[in-house]
This record gives C-alpha cells, structure tokens and sequence, in this order.
C-alpha cells in the first residue's frame, strides 16, 4: 500500500483532535458535509486559541493541535 | 465553568491517590497533589482531606491507554491526563497518562501543574482561552503560584473566596497583540524570527507563519527570570543575548548557552547600570548599542570593550526620537525602536525618522 502523505497525516490528526475536543461528529455523510463540519469545527478550535480564524487547516492550526495537552474538550457538553 | 456550572455543594472534599508512578518517589506524588489542592484552597473556602481507603470524592490514579473509563490515553506525549467535573461516582474523578515522564522539575511533564490543572477541572472548571492561565489547555511550565486572575475570578465564582483572605499574588494575565497601549519589553531577531517579549510571555514571529505563537518565557527557558529588559542578536556568532536586571544570559538557537549568566559589568559598563532597557546591533559595524534610561553606550564586539565617549545621549544622537528606549532591533539597515505604544522606524545613514507607526503594528493589528 502506499504510505500516507504528511497531509494525509495532518488531515487525520486535526480530525481526530477536533472529534475529541470540538465535539466533531462522526460518520458524517458525503465529502461535502464533512468538509464543511470540520471547517466549521476549525474556526471554532482557532477562535478559542486566538488564531487567525480561517476554517483552514493551517500551519499555526497545527502547531496548536500537536501540542501537548489536557485531554478534557475545550467546549461544549462534557460526557 | 462546565455547562450547567457543576460544582461540589460542600467545601469539605476528601481526595485518595488510588496508585502512584514509578516516575517519582511516593512521597514526591504526595507533595504534588498536596500542593495542587492548596493551589485552589488558597483563594477559595475549600478543604480537603485525604482518604486512604474507601470512596473519596477526588480518586486519583495513574493509567496508560484504555484505563477503565473508555477515555483511553495516547502513550507518550498529546494527551497528558484528564480530570471529570464534580459528581457523582466518577464525578471529580482525577486520571494522569502513565506513559508520560513525570518530574518534580522542568525536566519533562511536571506532575504539579499538570496536577493543579486537572484539579481545577474536578472542582468544577472549564478551559480557559487565556494563554497565561493555568486552566489554558496546553501544557505550559512555569515557577511560582500558578493561578492567573482568570483562574481565581473562575474559581471563586463557584465557592466563593477564601475567608482567611490569604495573599496570593495572581499569575500576570497573557497580554494582547491587538492591545493599541501595548508596549515591548525587549525585541530581537533569532534566526531569521523576531521574537517580542513582553511581561513573562514572549511572541515568536516566523516568516511563514501568519499569526505570532505566544508563549510562557518560562516554558521555553526555565532557569530564565520571568521578564527579559533587552535583547539582540549577533548574527556572525549565532548567539542571541537576553538582559535581565545586572545579568545577561545567551542563546544558540533556543539552547541556553553554558557558562552564563553573566553579569552586564563584564562588558564594560559602570556598577551603577543596573538595568539595560534595549539593545541593537549593527552588523556591518560590528557594533551593539545599550540603551540606559536617557543614554546608550557603544560596544565593540570583535575587541569586546566598550567604545571610547560613551554614555551619549539618545535624545542628541537620534533626533526626532524620545528619550528613552523600550526595546529596540536593527533590520535590513534600519533601526527600530520602541517606546510606550509607539515604534520609530530610523535610518541610520540619515540619522532621522523615517516612520512611525503603532508598536504592535508588527503583528499587523
């Protein structure tokens, strides 16, 4: 199989985070959807960090999500 | 707060370490708890007791992956530990990831802070978006009392503030980039990044990033004191020097260099110096330029002494500018300087201003 590209990886990650943390749902329908869930998800992750707020995945987005943290979500409900 | 603003309706909380890492000594772990818990009874009417059997509100352990709570940990580094709000059963409930080194130092992930953070959340705290609070997030570490006015305003609005009304100094609130009264502290390039220190923060400025990281100076460089006066780089020697108080410290890349502190009077200027409020230094001349309330010194950095017929006025020398000097950096044949909310683009083949704009225009605010 071929091996995953860093953006691939990038891409995993910021969902995987953004589910834990930003209350991402899973299993969402069609690319489209999904695509606009997780921008939205995105700018809320950045507002709440004071970053450029975009919806896009960027290089400051990154840094944030790659640092280490506490394992609590940021907002909304807790379960 | 968490939704619905959980929180114990009692001050009497009882708390037991269920296990302890192999990471610390026993006692170590006990010391840190402890003194997370007094973190938050400091500024509140909250005590607490520790239960060595049976069911306590707080139970604390250690765990790695899947622990028992279907929250699993992550192995080294991301997550570090979580904590549940106050309630029942696992309510208050405090876990740390053990596959995370646990020091009493700077070393790697200091249980303390990590610890006075999660305990935060079983009593009854959310996140905080200020990057200066203890209930920020991402871990950063610092020395000192560990609660930012946010935490304690948070903190007190569930239980109410400590009737002994013991004295705690709060840790500074981050400050804004996009504040118009903002001042600098201390500017320097550091390998092609401009680092901005203000207060016990700094902002690194990298050219391929569009928004500044903000960052505790104390994360980064521990044994540093918590405010910076002056800095510059000497790009030939790939050092950066920091200025604090009568000392001066040095860095290659982010390393600490060996050897410093060191005191500033090494360089040749009087013992009645106590402080450089900014510092420059010009390449293609080989020169540093201090800045002392209302005067700057010249040092020559090949033969490592101070120039001849300094101290010189700043006002005399650099005409259009103030008296004094916040912070100040040589860039592309320019200087800046900065003092209160204001930045003096300078050029130093005319010897005029050439611009001025707001400090904190380098964030583009």
């Amino acid at each position: 199989l071929p091996l995953p590209s860093g953006e691939n990886d990038n891409f995993l990650l910021a969902e995987k985070y953004l589910r834990r943390f930003y209350g991402l749902p899973a299993g969402l329908q069609g690319k489209k959807g999904s695509s606009d869930a997780i921008q939205t998800k995105i700018k809320e992750m950045q507002k709440f960090f004071n970053l450029e707020v975009t919806g896009n995945l960027d290089n400051n987005t990154l840094d944030v999500m790659k640092k280490a943290r506490c394992g609590v979500p940021d907002i909304g409900e807790y379960n | 707060h968490f939704p619905r603003h959980l929180k114990w309706d009692k001050n009497n909380i009882t708390f037991r370490i269920l296990n302890y890492t192999p990471d610390l000594k026993k006692s170590d772990v006990d010391r840190a708890i402890r003194n997370a818990l007094n973190v938050w009874s400091d500024v509140t009417p909250l005590t607490f007791k520790k239960l060595h059997e049976g069911i306590a509100d707080i139970m604390i352990s250690f765990g790695s992956k899947e622990h028992g709570d279907y929250n699993p940990f992550d192995g080294p580094n991301g997550l570090l530990a979580h904590a549940y709000p106050p309630g029942k059963g696992i309510g208050g409930d405090t876990h740390f990831d053990e596959d995370e080194q646990w020091t009493k130092d700077s070393s790697a992930y200091n249980l303390f802070i990590v610890a006075a953070h999660e305990l935060g959340h079983a009593l009854g705290m959310s996140h905080s978006s200020d990057p200066g609070a203890l209930m920020y997030p991402v871990y950063s570490y610092a020395t000192g009392f560990p609660l930012s006015g946010d935490d304690i305003e948070g903190i007190q609005a569930l239980y109410g503030p400590n009737p002994d009304s013991k004295k705690v100094k709060p840790r500074p609130i981050a400050p804004n980039k996009c504040d118009p009264m903002l001042t600098f502290d201390a500017v320097t390039e550091l390998r092609g990044e401009t680092i901005v220190f203000k207060d016990s923060f700094y902002w690194r400025l990298h050219p391929q990033m569009t928004e500044p990281d903000q960052i505790l100076i104390q994360s980064t460089w521990p044994s540093l004191p918590s405010k910076v006066d002056a800095a510059y780089e000497n790009p030939e020697k790939d050092i950066v020097f920091m200025f604090s108080g009568i000392k001066m410290w040095a860095l290659n890349g982010y390393n600490l260099v060996n050897g410093y502190p060191k005191y500033i009077h090494k360089l040749g200027l009087p013992k009645t110096i106590r402080k450089i409020d900014a510092a420059l230094h010009i390449a293609d001349k080989g020169k540093t330029l201090l800045f002392t309330d209302e005067e700057y010194w010249s040092y020559d950095e090949a033969a490592g002494t101070m120039d001849r017929g300094y101290p010189r006025s700043i006002e005399e020398d650099f005409p259009g500018m103030d008296d004094e000097v916040d912070a100040a950096a040589f860039h592309h044949g320019r200087l800046y300087f900065f003092h209160d909310h204001i930045q003096y683009e300078y050029s130093y083949t005319y010897r005029k201003v050439i611009g001025i704009q707001r400090t904190n225009s380098i964030f583009n605010c």
